[in-house]
This record gives C-alpha cells, sequence and structure tokens, in this order.
C-alpha cells in the first residue's frame, strides 16, 4: 500500500 | 529521499538547535511559548509509534528518536529548568480549541480506521496548527527576538520544502498522500505572514515589531 511508502517521511 | 525533503529535514532539524540553544546560551525561554513546544512534544509521540511497529531506514529511526527527545527537553526546559522566565501571561491561546476538532477530524478523515493510522493523521492535522499558540503569543506581544524569527523560518520552511518534495515524488515516483499535502499547504499558509515580516525586517538586520 502507498502508505507503508509514506512511513520514510518525517 | 530527494534534495528537497533532504533539506526541509535538516531545516527541521536547525529549528529544533536553535531553539535549544537560545535557550541554554540565555537561560531564558523568554517569548516562546510552552503550548506550541507542548503541542509539537505531542504531534511527534503520536506520529512515531510506527518505530516499535516498522524499521525505515537507520536515517529515519535516528531523526524521529532525536525529535521525540529534543521535543519533550524543550518541554522540560521551559516547565521546569527555566519556568521562572516562560511568559505565561502571553501564552494564552486556547490549546482545547485545537486537539479536540483536530482529534475529531482524525477519527473522520483517514487512510484507515485503525489505532495507529488516526494517530498518525491526528498528529499530521495537529502539526499544521502547533504554531498557532507561538504566532498568537508574537501578535500579544508585538514582538520577536531575532533569534526566535530563525527559529520560526526554519520551521516553516521545513514545510514548504515538504510540498516540494511531494510535487516531486508525484511527478517521478507516482506517490501522493492527500492528507498530509492538504495539512502540509495548511501548516505552509499559516506561515506566510511571519515569511514576509521575516524577510522585509529580519533579513534587514531589524528585530520583528508589530504595530500595537
Amino acid at each position: 500500500k502507498d502508505w507503508i511508502k509514506r512511513k520514510d517521511e518525517l | 529521499m530527494n534534495i528537497f525533503r533532504l533539506i526541509g529535514d535538516m531545516s527541521h532539524l536547525l529549528a529544533i538547535i536553535l531553539l535549544l540553544l537560545k535557550m541554554w546560551k540565555t537561560r531564558s525561554c523568554a517569548g516562546i511559548s510552552g503550548k506550541s513546544q507542548i503541542l509539537f512534544a505531542l504531534v511527534f509521540a503520536s506520529r512515531y509509534l510506527d518505530l516499535f511497529t516498522s524499521f525505515v531506514s537507520v536515517y529515519n529511526s535516528v531523526m524521529k528518536i532525536f525529535f521525540i527527545s529534543t521535543s519533550l527537553l524543550t518541554v522540560y526546559l521551559m516547565y521546569f529548568k527555566f519556568r521562572a522566565t516562560y511568559d505565561s501571561n502571553h501564552d494564552t491561546f486556547r490549546v482545547e480549541f485545537l486537539v479536540i476538532p483536530v482529534g475529531g477530524l482524525a477519527f473522520l478523515v483517514n487512510h484507515e480506521f485503525s489505532p495507529l493510522e488516526i494517530l498518525w493523521t491526528f498528529s499530521i492535522y495537529l502539526e499544521s496548527v502547533a504554531i498557532l499558540p507561538q504566532l498568537f503569543m508574537m501578535s500579544k506581544t508585538g514582538e520577536a527576538e531575532t533569534i526566535t524569527s530563525h527559529y520560526l523560518f526554519a520551521l516553516g520552511s521545513y514545510r514548504a520544502l515538504y510540498i516540494l518534495n511531494w510535487v516531486y515524488r508525484y511527478y517521478f515516483e507516482g506517490f501522493f498522500d492527500l492528507i498530509a499535502v492538504v495539512a502540509g499547504c495548511v501548516q505552509t499558509i499559516l506561515y506566510c505572514d511571519f515569511f514576509y515580516l521575516y524577510i522585509t525586517k529580519v533579513l534587514k538586520g531589524k528585530r520583528i515589531t508589530l504595530p500595537a
């Protein structure tokens, strides 16, 4: 899911 | 990781360090809103719970731990160590008017109805408005020390740079998170008036003073 990708943002 | 995000993160880091240095060197937290600092601590504590559930990178974990610990340190310095210098008379913004609506909104508008996801959404919404007590305090006292202005400029620039990062990621990675983007834009807009004052005054060597 896209919000896995989001986890790398702070 | 792209250049906008990296500079954004560095700007965020710089803001926090500037604030801590200001307090440490002057042994004072005059002109700083303790309420905004409590909100930032709440933002980091609710967003970075994923430290315990998912590992992204060393950089990511180190930054998250740094943000959580320095925000708690800031709150400790303001409310305990340098409490005598805390200007609570001017720090009168009613934070419940931010936290309660933002909490309600996080429940209603989120990507997934799960505890971690709702807390993440809550932190994104709360961060976008967490600076309001600080801006309110400045409008009440009508001034800001130069170091406080540098702090706010670095803090505001961070989210503006994240917007550029989201534009970049949309075009080159097909990645788009509506909640983060809308909240990030709201957050940046709140700083615009301050950015204007910073550019027209502080960069020309003057202090920020507002007409009464």
